[in-house]
């Protein structure tokens, strides 16, 4: 594996999104991977909708929350095509689900894997190499505060509370870290992103990893 | 905002300020551990912050069994 590696450098990651008041972090984050795996396999990066995904997963509850795996296991069941971003406008509060027709333009996922890693973190890097960019939660409880820099303290491992993308790694430093795409605007963090010290399990970013497959 | 609502800012405001405070306290102020301070959820008590932001719920997976390749593109 190359010692630093971004999905970004590829143009295979969307923008950074803001989710504004809607708790729906769990729908950003397996939309921003799904995305992200479509244009891995040749396709024209878009923009999926995330709407669609707070107001359809029955088994979440859009803006009041949910879950990453959840999610990945609905689609996966149900075959639902995501349709396009400017088709089904995000607009931060749970709506009725949207249906489209069959001939409709959209993507459906063919299947997902979801593991704990924790103690695994090399695995991870390769799974994150070889499948594309990975769905995982995190303690985030320290993060309404982050500027910038590598978070290695106060952050807990099963304590999940908050759900963001993997895009990359850089172990080039004295500091191996995480390049994480929040869903919390361009302003907040590093233009969005946080970083997030490698090895340790910091913030329980290894404790449920998700990877989907398009 | 009104009266009210401004005093419930400042005073959350205040309270972000001493949080931020312990938290750099343990930055070396190299630029290489995180750092924190002012910004948009700044006017936000923890509590607020927590239950509009942070409403991702954890999902029982199975560990990663060691004896999956994962040296393909393929999926286990």
């Amino acid at each position: 594996l190359p010692a630093k590696f971004d999905w970004r450098d590829k143009k295979v990651i969307t923008q950074v999104r803001n989710q504004e008041t809607c708790g729906g972090c769990w729908a950003f984050s397996i939309v921003g991977a799904i995305e992200s795996v479509y244009a891995i396999k040749g396709n024209v990066l878009e923009e999926f909708s995330v709407q669609q995904v707070i107001d359809c997963s029955y088994n979440n509850v859009g803006c009041q929350g949910g879950s990453t795996v959840a999610a990945l296991s609905w689609l996966n069941q149900t075959h639902v095509k995501l349709v396009k971003d400017s088709e089904y406008l995000f607009k931060a509060e749970t709506g009725l689900c949207h249906y489209f027709s069959r001939s409709d333009f959209g993507v459906s996922i063919i299947d997902y894997a979801a593991y704990d890693l924790s103690g695994q973190e090399d695995k991870m890097m390769k799974m994150l190499f070889h499948w594309g960019p990975l769905a995982v939660i995190v303690d985030a409880v320290s993060w309404q505060d982050y500027l910038g820099g590598i978070i290695q303290h106060h952050c807990s491992s099963g304590e999940a509370n908050h759900a963001v993308l993997i895009t990359g790694y850089d172990t080039t430093g004295s500091i191996p870290y995480w390049i994480v795409r929040n869903s919390w605007g361009r302003t907040w963090g590093i233009d969005g992103y946080a970083h997030i010290k490698m090895g340790s399990n910091i913030c329980g970013i290894a404790d449920e990893v998700s990877a989907v497959f398009v | 905002p009104g009266e009210g609502e401004g005093k419930k800012k400042e005073a959350a405001l205040r309270e972000s300020i001493k949080r931020i405070n312990n938290l750099n306290s343990l930055s070396s102020g190299d630029n290489i551990t995180a750092f924190y301070g002012i910004n948009q959820f700044s006017h936000l008590f923890p509590e607020e912050f927590r239950a509009i932001y942070l409403q991702c719920r954890a999902f029982k997976v199975p560990k990663y069994n060691r004896e999956v390749s994962l040296e393909g593109t393929e999926k286990p």
